[in-house]
This record gives C-alpha cells, structure tokens and sequence, in this order.
C-alpha cells in the first residue's frame, strides 16, 4: 500500500480526499486509487507545478503512481483508459445507488453520507478521461449536496427530508 | 542566478509533464 503524502502543501488542500479516498482504495480496488491519484496528479500540475513544495510533492506522487502502474501490469483498467474510466464510473454510480437507496428508505447515518461523497469525489476523478457527461455532472452535483444536507441535519440533530 | 533557478524549475516541470505522458502512454 502506497504511503500517504505529507504535508500536503496548502495549494493542494483541494485535492486532500481524494488521496484520502485513494488510500482508502489501495487494497479494496486498487484501479479505483490509482485513478484517484491521477486526477491529484493532472489537477495538481494545473493548480501549481513551480513551487519548489509542489513539484517535490508531485514528484512524490508521480513515483507511486509509476509504481502503482507497475505493480498493476496488465490490468486492462490501467493500460486501456476507456476500461479504466468504464471502472471508475460504475464504482462511483454502485456507491451513489447504495447511499440513494439508503436515503429513500429514510435510514440516515454516517456511512451513507460518506458513500455520497465519496462517488462525488470519485465523479471527480472521472475528469481525467474527459469533461463529464451532463448525467455525471449532475449526479456529482447532487450527491455532494445530499452529503452536505444530511451531515448538517444529523449534526443539529435534525431530521433530513 | 535567477535564471538559472528559472531553467531549472523549467526543466523539472518538463520532467513531470512528461512522466505523465508516459505513465497515460500518451507519447
């Protein structure tokens, strides 16, 4: 399992969970952190590649996902991007699905707002392959809100609707 | 001095957009 990168510098603040969601992922489906690595990478290098604390963080992070790569070989998720993407999308969508589920039966409580974030995030990711579908978009639109709203609403020991 | 740290950050940058490539097969 690949080490977790620290510090984070704070220009990459925004990039936090999904590393995290990527080490959470390092043994339960490797190709899922994989990609979530590759969406900090390519945002990362977008957010700031120059600053001497940035480049040596991505190049802390470029070395795990050379790693990663090789250790998964021929994987067709990582050597053909459409498999990969096809994964990625289909992981997030059974998480959206789970927590919707959970929603609509009224059952509230941690883990599902953490699945509605986590496809959110992992919606994300699927940026790297190209821009998301208007079905994604809106499926990371509303599944980072319902996180949102349940949280707040468990939080002030509210009942959400 | 300026410049060379500039050259410098450059060619690290160049490295790391490359390694990217590489790692997506895109070269």
């Amino acid at each position: 399992m690949a080490a977790q990168l620290n510090p984070i510098p704070p220009q990459f603040k925004s990039l936090q969970h999904h590393l995290r969601t990527a080490q959470e992922h390092d043994k339960r489906d490797p190709v899922v952190a994989y990609y979530c690595r590759l969406y900090a990478m390519q945002t990362g290098m977008k957010i700031d590649s120059k600053s001497p604390e940035c480049r040596k963080f991505l190049s802390k992070l470029m070395d795990q996902l050379e790693t990663q790569k090789k250790q998964l070989g021929d994987c067709d998720s990582i050597t053909q991007e459409i498999v990969g993407s096809a994964h990625v999308e289909n992981y997030a969508l059974k998480m959206f699905l789970y927590a919707d589920n959970e929603d609509r039966a009224g059952s509230f409580h941690k883990n599902m707002i953490k699945s509605f974030y986590t496809a959110s995030l992992l919606l994300d990711t699927l940026s790297v392959f190209g821009e998301l579908t208007e079905e994604n978009f809106q499926h990371r639109k509303y599944a980072r809100w319902k996180a949102t709203y349940i949280h707040n609403c468990l939080k002030s020991g509210m009942t959400p609707e | 001095t300026g410049s060379v740290g500039t050259s410098v950050a450059s060619t690290e940058q160049d490295d790391l957009s490359q390694r990217l490539a590489r790692l997506r097969d895109q070269v």
